[in-house]
């Protein structure tokens, strides 16, 4: 098994090594990629070390090779299909997204209470009253849940993911949710990354 | 000095005291703060014990008190002047985030390229051609630039805040940047929350 600490750096090499791919890159040192993301080779080394040895010595990592077990490891050869609940301002952003379906995922559905929303399109994706979700899910072997409603809502809105038969949530919210031990929750606390950036600014200016 | 990974941890705190001090709750545990939180109460105790010793023994933590504590170490006392760069899907959700304000965090500009956005205003914010970066930056005091840019796009875009003098950059877009050491840079992969979702989704049900 890969420790948590290794899967959670994943998405970074993906990001790194696809961008090595588009430039054409197809081998690189472990010192170049952990140069370019800020941590150390030793740490790049290990992490990778999981994987099998994949390092050609003394020419570095073949990207392409790299690439595809990262994204194996990472079940990105299964397509997955997405639900995003709220189709407000942050709803909307993520329905339009390509670099999800560039990942596997797919939003096939938005559930919205606003009648005003209820019966659009948001970048192609057809909007259906909450309502519906039980049956929508079913119909359109829906997986993960993406909550983007008002944090008054979220706590409700979960419960009714989890009747209608969700395995996942990735939830906007910033409230932590009760939900039974089997579903997967991933939280998004986008503000936490800019926190952290006033942090570093203040020790830095004052 | 507080250690990075306490630092990290420390939004987290701040979402869970918020909803606290929301219920009206004055004193909490470290227990009760530790489960809400899925982390150890021996983690939560280590880390607020590098504010000084605000537990009271056999009671717990006086909330409001802790937040304060809290918001003062984040360095939000003081508030920060924001520009978005790139009125697009996610320029636009974040413009009318009310929880950035909440935050001490005042988005005062959105730049654009495109002439159709360009003199419009999103959430009351008015949009400028990105020509004027330079000039609004020292008008309005912008301190954090907030990247919502296409990859292709966010290197240049960096090149031009530092250069109109931003201390700090918030990047959305998915690539590196090649800024100077005085520049802060705070990464954000909002796809590395759902790919560990993912991950935790194929090792449990294939
Ligand atoms: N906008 C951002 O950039 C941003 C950033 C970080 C976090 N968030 C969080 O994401 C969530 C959504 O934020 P937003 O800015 O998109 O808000 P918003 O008000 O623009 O959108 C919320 C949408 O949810 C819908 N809704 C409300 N209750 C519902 C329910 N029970 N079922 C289905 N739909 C329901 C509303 O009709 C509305 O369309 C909030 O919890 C917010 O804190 C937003
Ligand atoms: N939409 C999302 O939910 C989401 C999620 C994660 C990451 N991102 C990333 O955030 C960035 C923005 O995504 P989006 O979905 O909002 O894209 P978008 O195409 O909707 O918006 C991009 C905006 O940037 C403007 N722009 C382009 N070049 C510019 C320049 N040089 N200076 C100023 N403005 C410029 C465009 O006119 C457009 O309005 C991308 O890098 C994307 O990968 C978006």
């Amino acid at each position: 098994v890969i420790p948590k600490a290794t899967v959670s750096r994943l998405p970074l090499y993906l990001q790194a090594l696809t961008e090595y791919d588009h430039l054409g890159i197809t081998l690189v040192s472990s010192e170049e990629i952990a140069q370019k993301l800020g941590i150390t080779s030793s740490q790049l080394r290990k992490d990778l070390s999981y994987f099998g040895g994949l390092g050609i010595r003394g020419a570095g990592y073949d990207v392409a090779c790299l690439l595809g077990r990262i994204k194996e490891i990472l079940g990105m050869q299964k397509k997955r299909r997405l639900a995003i609940i709220g189709a407000g301002k942050l709803g909307t952003a993520l329905a339009g997204y390509r670099g999800l379906q560039q990942h596997g995922l797919e939003v096939k559905a938005l559930f919205e209470i606003d009648k005003g929303k209820i019966g659009t399109a948001i970048a192609g994706v057809p909007v259906y009253p909450l309502a519906e979700l039980h049956a929508q899910t079913a119909r359109l072997g829906l997986e993960i849940a993406v909550l983007t409603v008002p944090a008054a809502a979220a706590q409700k809105v979960a419960d009714l993911v989890v009747e209608a038969g969700f395995k996942a949530i990735w939830n906007f919210a910033p409230i932590r949710l009760e939900v039974p031990e089997n579903i997967i929750v991933q939280y998004e606390d986008l503000v936490a990354g800019v926190l952290t950036l006033v942090h570093h600014l203040s020790r830095k200016l004052g």
